[in-house]
């Protein structure tokens, strides 16, 4: 999956891919401090169809939790599973629905996307996207944007959640890359040196099916060196 | 070395599949190794069960061939050239119904890839068959094996068996994963011509812990050896082919005249500056009295140490370890300045005659980017260093990281009889550095010919080198043309230390029979197949320097190559047909390639963003 990195303060963006097996469960958020947990799981492709270069995988489950209201939803390109307490909702997303629940919004746009709000915690929406059934390589999948993250605490962290705070960086030796469309350039970030290079990436909130491009400096190397420590780290062992 | 790997290593008897059977066969017959890896599983589940092989491979590596057999049907890989292949990949892209098979994976290796759906019950055996000629380093050769089984299997075992013409002198066997526990099941031997190394634990010995459900054996399991010299080479005849190699010992050292040309712009600061000045560092520690330095540094501006190359004296070092201690940072990325400058240095040392007339100049350059000042035009800068150094001295590019044009550096080195090596970004990139300093400190000989009779031969490898280092080897094969030959005579002239050297060689057709009576390890038609790869590796190494007819031809020539000895090399593809769901899927094995080549430089130029809104986020296209 591609991550999307806004930094208002440059009025720029940044962007990394994560290229991880299908199966990994990757931390997106994790705020101690509003008990709110976002957690993506990956898919692959139907089939591996470039074992050559990096594997595509996507965002194919999402795990939102919210210790403090004892809240799970669990978001598959399937259905939609909301757990409060003991008790079970599903809806699949050929349903039309708006949910106010004491500390929870729940609106689902029919087969295109839905919003989350947790007490007075951020805003999440998640996009669907379909594939045509019988396509031969690709499967659905999800994407996650975050809105008013600056509602959650400082303590936020995760692979999204770090960049909730301020980041700064500068850019130095704008230099010819190898896609002359893409110029390469010296990133100085956390401390760290980077090359990086000039790309596009799509946010897919206004519309689902063609997205919009966003210009930002693309990261390589799983995000090596502005994120903090490995994406590894980010690995947790099950979606909830 | 291989394994069918379950989707999550944890739970490793959870899906039904189970591994009954690995066993990693090597044949390696003068240097030339030919390894199969061979895999059994059954589907102890009632529903049919993907089954995976996963193989990591040197990245020197040809594979020749791979087939699945699935309740004793066998399915084949079959090579073909590269676009053939890819036409009937697409067909079957269109369709859905492929998968790609071999992706690089870590400094040393590429990764291979498979996966079946079997029935329930059924049994499937895979295997991988590759083959490498070993290259001697440091005074030894090492055969490479990754173990990566990820779970315990009945049937567990590594056996190599090694046949050398000229007698083993040593052989070790180790592994990363070796415990003392598991030490004692390396079983290692040799005499005379023959070495065997096996290993094979029990599925107790290969647990992780008592009762644990989890493998210990996953890493790197290296064989080492080195074979007698007696004399200063050894040639081989066999069914056509010869093969010389060329490694004599106790012969003086040449001095060297070395300039590292080093990058210190921007992008190089932090860990990798501070990284490269340690190996400097280090470097400096083992250069020798009568050798000769300078440093080129390349930031915006390009800054000597000296004027000219200096005697490596006490004195001297200390100064050269003080400036390297305050080498800083500088901006932009001048390389082409920085090399000019370097090989302007050696060129005047060499006109003047300040340098010993008997000695090994060389150029050692260090970056980890694109050139962003003074010449950027990559292609201008391969042909004004192949202009400035016309052919005098080896340059050896090391690209430090990966975001550099690695293509341009590995044909700007293969142009200058140098080769280009990746430092890899990684703690130990100091020791990565020093290491290949050590491969070249040593030169013993330069301007080395390999000559033999040229109305009796054809199809000779490469045969002139520019400098012969202590602790390598040279190999040279080629194809005998009168039909009527019983034996071979190579000359190797060469500068020495003190004078010029000849050494002679001689072998024939029947003694090298003599030589290989009775062997079972010899798998056929080994020589010609050396002498295959090794054509090829050259053929793909100056297809990379040319341009037009001549790398059209070049092509040709090593297509045709890797076709008749069904070679996967970059120019060529496996496909593999696999069952699935009553249906044959394909599945495509490539060469990866180390560096794709660059494209032409542009203006660095790049669009704000459309600043409406945007949401940190995580999306896939």
């Amino acid at each position: 999956p591609h991550f999307i990195i806004d930094v208002p303060l440059k009025e720029d963006a940044l962007c990394f891919n994560i290229n991880e097996d299908p199966g990994v469960v990757l931390n997106l958020i994790r705020d101690p401090s509003t008990g709110i947990t976002v957690n993506g799981q990956l898919v692959g492709d139907k089939q591996s169809s470039n074992d050559a270069g990096p594997h595509n995988t996507y965002i194919g489950r999402l795990g939102i939790l919210n210790t403090q209201l004892n809240m799970k939803l669990e978001i598959t390109p399937e259905k939609i599973t909301l757990q409060n307490g003991t008790k079970q909702m599903s809806f699949t997303w050929l349903d039309e629905v708006t949910l106010r629940h004491p500390g929870l919004t729940l609106k689902i746009i029919r087969k295109k996307s839905l919003e989350v709000s947790m007490g007075d915690g951020a805003t999440f929406v998640v996009v669907l996207h379909q594939v045509w059934r019988k396509h031969a390589t690709h499967g659905d999948f999800l994407g996650f944007y975050t809105i008013d993250s600056h509602k959650l605490s400082e303590y936020t962290h995760g692979l999204l959640g770090q960049f909730f705070h301020p980041i700064d960086f500068s850019i130095l030796e704008v230099h010819p890359g190898s896609d002359p469309k893409k110029p390469d350039a010296t990133m100085i970030v956390k401390n760290n040196q980077l090359t990086v290079t000039r790309g596009w990436q799509k946010d897919y909130t206004e519309d689902s099916k063609h997205g919009t491009n966003v210009p930002c400096w693309f990261i390589h190397n799983n995000g090596e060196g502005l994120i903090d420590g490995a994406y590894t780290d980010y690995v947790v062992s099950s979606l909830f | 070395i291989r394994n069918i790997k379950k989707r999550n290593a944890a739970d490793a008897n959870s899906d039904g599949i189970d591994i009954y059977s690995m066993k990693v066969d090597c044949k390696v017959t003068s240097r030339f190794s030919h390894n199969v890896i061979m895999s059994r599983a059954v589907n102890r589940a009632n529903v049919s069960k993907e089954a995976f092989f996963d193989v990591e491979l040197p990245k020197t590596a040809f594979i020749t061939n791979f087939t699945m057999t699935i309740d004793g049907v066998t399915y084949s890989g079959t090579i073909k050239e590269k676009e053939a292949a890819q036409q009937q990949y697409q067909q079957a892209v269109a369709k859905g119904q492929t998968a790609g098979l071999v992706k690089a994976s870590g400094r040393k290796t590429e990764k291979f890839s498979v996966s079946v759906n079997i029935a329930a019950a059924s049994k499937v055996t895979f295997e991988l068959t590759y083959e490498e000629l070993l290259k001697r380093r440091f005074g030894k050769y090492e055969l490479f094996l990754k173990v990566n089984p990820k779970q315990l299997v009945n049937h567990f075992e590594i056996d190599a068996n090694i046949f050398e013409p000229q007698g083993i002198s040593y052989l070790e066997a180790e592994g990363s994963f070796i415990t003392n526990d598991l030490l004692p099941l390396i079983h290692k031997s040799f005499s005379g011509k023959k070495g065997h190394v096996s290993f094979k634990p029990t599925i107790d010995q290969q647990r992780s812990c008592q009762n644990c459900p989890t493998t210990q054996l996953n890493g790197d399991f290296l064989i080492t050896y080195d074979v007698n010299r007696e004399s200063p080479g050894d040639l081989q005849i066999v069914n056509g082919y010869f093969v010389h190699f060329f490694a004599p010992k106790n012969i003086s050292r040449l001095s060297k005249n070395i300039i590292f040309i080093i990058d210190v712009s921007i992008s190089m600061s932090g860990r990798k500056l501070q990284q490269t000045k340690d190996a400097l560092l280090k470097i400096l520690e083992d250069i020798k009295e009568d050798d000769y330095l300078n440093f080129v540094l390349f930031g915006d501006e390009v800054h000597k140490w000296k004027d000219t190359l200096i005697k490596a004296t006490p004195e001297n070092l200390d100064e050269a370890r003080r400036y390297v201690q305050n080498i800083g940072i500088a901006g932009w990325t001048n390389l082409h300045g920085g090399l000019l400058t370097g090989i302007e240095m050696l060129n005047e040392a060499h006109k003047n005659g300040s340098l010993p007339e008997r000695s090994a100049s060389l150029i050692i350059m260090l970056t980890d980017g694109r050139p962003t000042k003074g010449e950027r035009n990559t292609q201008i800068i391969i042909s004004d260093v192949k202009n400035a150094i016309q052919g005098k001295y080896p340059l050896y590019n090391l690209g430090f990281g990966y975001d550099l044009d690695y293509a341009s550096l590995e044909r700007m080195a293969a142009d200058n009889n140098g080769l280009a090596r990746r430092i890899y970004e990684d703690s130990d990139s100091a020791l990565q550095l020093q290491g290949f300093y050590d491969e070249v400190a040593n030169p013993l000989l330069t301007e080395v010919e390999l000559k033999y009779p040229e109305n009796a031969i054809s199809d000779l490898t490469q045969n002139h080198f520019k400098h012969y280092y202590d602790g390598s080897e040279l190999v040279v094969a080629g194809r005998i043309t009168d039909n009527d030959l019983n034996s071979i005579i190579a000359e190797v002239k060469a500068h020495g230390a003190e004078d010029n050297m000849t050494f002679t060689e001689q072998a024939d057709v029947e003694g090298t029979a003599k030589g290989f009576e009775d062997q079972q390890y010899i798998f056929g038609d080994y020589i010609e197949r050396l002498w295959a790869y090794l054509t090829i590796q050259q053929l793909l190494e100056k297809r990379n320097a040319a341009k037009g007819d001549e790398k059209a031809n070049l092509t040709a020539q090593a297509l045709e190559l890797s076709l008749k000895y069904k070679f996967v090399t970059p120019l060529t593809s496996m496909i593999v047909t696999k069952p699935e769901d009553n249906e044959d899927k394909a599945a495509l094995a490539d060469k990866p390639l180390e560096a794709e080549a660059s494209a032409s430089p542009v203006v660095p130029s790049y669009s704000s963003p459309a600043t409406s809104h945007m949401y940190t986020s995580v999306d896939g296209d």
